[in-house]
Parts: C-alpha cells; structure tokens; sequence
C-alpha cells in the first residue's frame, strides 16, 4: 500500500527511557527463549523505529547489542544479578533485531533475530596477552576433559546419574597445562553408583539441569579433575512433542533466587 | 555588537540519537 501522511515511523532518541523499556523486554524475551548457552544483558541499543500499528499500538523496529553473561541459560537466577563474561574470559557478543509491540503501555516481542559472536582473538590480546582463548567445542581435549569431569561429577554422586546435555565454553589453559570447560548436566532415571550402560538411562519426565565448571589439569604421570556442579530446580512436566531443554518462561517455571537453587557439592575430586 | 543578518549560529554540539550509550564494554 502507498505511504499515505501520517504512516511514517517516529524517531525516538536510542537511550529515551521508553526505547529502553521496549530494548529491556526484548532482551527478557531473548533470555527467556534461551535453548543452550548463557544468558545475554542489554549493551546498547544502536537503532530504533517506532511504527504506527493499525488499530492500536505502536512497534518498535529495533537493533541491539547484548553481552554473554556467565549465567547458564537454564540457571534461574535473573539475568539482572548475573556478571558479564570479562575481556579477559573471551567475551561473546549479541547482534539483535527485534520488533516490539507497545500496546496498552505493555511491551510483546513480535519478532527476534539474534546472532552472538565471541571477541576477536586479538582484542583478547590487546587486554590480557597471557589469557586463554575459547577453544572449539569439539576439540579433542576439551571433549576429553568434559567426559573426565561428569564421570568425576557422577562417580561422587549418590543420586541420579547426570548426563551430558551440551559442551557450553571450554580453554585450553597453556600453564599449568590444563583444560577449563562449561557444560550443561540433566539428571537421568538411573542410579549414579549403579549404571553400567549409561545409553540406557532416560531423561526424567521432571526436568532436572545442572551446570558444571571443570578443571583438567595435566600431570606427570596423569591428570587432575576438579568439577563443581550446581543442579537448578526441577522443571515441570511438558506437553507431548516437548524435546531438549525448555525454555525459562516465567509461567512455566517461576523465577528463583540463586539461594533457592539446589547445590549438589561442590564436588572437587 | 554588530550582528550579521543571516548567518547561522551554532546551537551548541550536535546530539546524535543514536546509537545509545554503552553499559559494559564495546567489542
């Protein structure tokens, strides 16, 4: 249809504090679609558009740069009290688009494109020469590290057995030689001290997830494991044709204090 | 004072709307 009078967008300045509004519900939006990863904070917002919507409402066409936090995307903590991931841990950014329906004074996100990026190697440089850089997932230390730290996490674990859900962040830390990883656990209907085949063990209908930080250190004549895992509080039961880890919604499951979550360990063995 | 009909006076610096602030760190 042509642009008629009165159907342009309307500039709004990017840190007006109703630009901000809109970019906080599309980040909380974000947070709470989150499958795998970490949680992502606000960074600056870089474009907006407010769009006249027909009947009622206006929409905010947005872009907006966002920071890995060190928060598990399935951890409950609010994403407001979890840091963002430092320079010198190899920061991840986000690339958003987003559309942002405002009607009635109440902020809905109609549309979300996200893309997340880590640092470039020489900006982590720049800050830190000595830091280790992220290291790919499936490189074959660091699949070797996660694989020692869950037997490790497991073999001191008198309750369910954990399985591997996904590899989150891993480095290879040159001195002492060792492998630092991040990964997501889910709690299985098997007995940690009695599984033979792990294969055989089943995701609980009542999702159980934990998040462990691991340490592979390399020594003369072996290795040392440290693990310390934090399992979050069980998720409801959902729907049929529900797989993989679900999403935060704060309807589906209420928003806990990290005090609240269910500390396993730590375990350092 | 002389005052020179037509010449623009600058009001001050230019305020760019956007991009917004920084809240952590730009990488």
């Amino acid at each position: 249809a042509p642009h008629g009078p009165g159907l342009g967008y309307r500039e709004l300045n990017c840190d007006d504090p109703e630009t901000e509004q809109a970019a906080l519900a599309a980040v909380d939006y974000l947070n709470s679609n989150l499958l795998q990863g970490y949680k992502h904070t606000l960074n600056q917002i870089d474009k907006v558009k407010v769009w006249p919507r027909r009947p009622t409402g206006e929409v905010f066409e947005m872009e907006i740069d966002t920071l890995e936090t060190t928060c598990y995307a399935l951890d409950p903590t609010p994403a407001a009290n979890c840091s963002v991931r430092k320079l010198e841990q190899h920061a991840v950014e986000g690339d958003c688009d987003f559309h942002v329906l405002k009607q009635d004074g109440q902020f809905s996100v109609l549309s979300a494109k996200c893309d997340s990026s880590p640092d470039s190697a020489e900006d982590v440089r720049k800050v830190c020469p000595d830091c280790p850089l992220l290291a790919p997932l499936n490189d074959t230390r660091v699949v070797h590290a996660v694989e020692a730290a869950l037997a490790a996490f497991n073999n001191r674990n008198n309750g369910s057995y954990y399985q591997l859900v996904e590899v989150s962040r891993a480095q290879l830390v040159p001195l002492p030689v060792s492998t630092y990883v991040e990964f997501a656990v889910a709690a299985t209907d098997c007995v940690a001290k009695e599984v033979i085949d792990p294969a055989n063990c089943n995701l609980l209908a009542e999702k159980q997830y934990g998040f462990c930080k691991s340490t592979l250190t390399q020594k003369v004549g072996g290795e040392d494991v440290a693990v310390t895992c934090t399992v979050f509080p069980t998720q409801p039961v959902l729907p049929d044709g529900t797989n993989g880890p679900s999403p935060m919604v704060a309807s589906a499951a209420p928003a806990s204090p990290p005090a609240a979550a269910v500390m396993v360990g730590p375990l350092v063995v | 004072m002389v005052a020179q009909p037509g010449v623009a006076v600058a009001a001050g610096p230019v305020v760019r709307p956007c991009p917004g602030r920084i809240r952590h760190f730009k990488i």
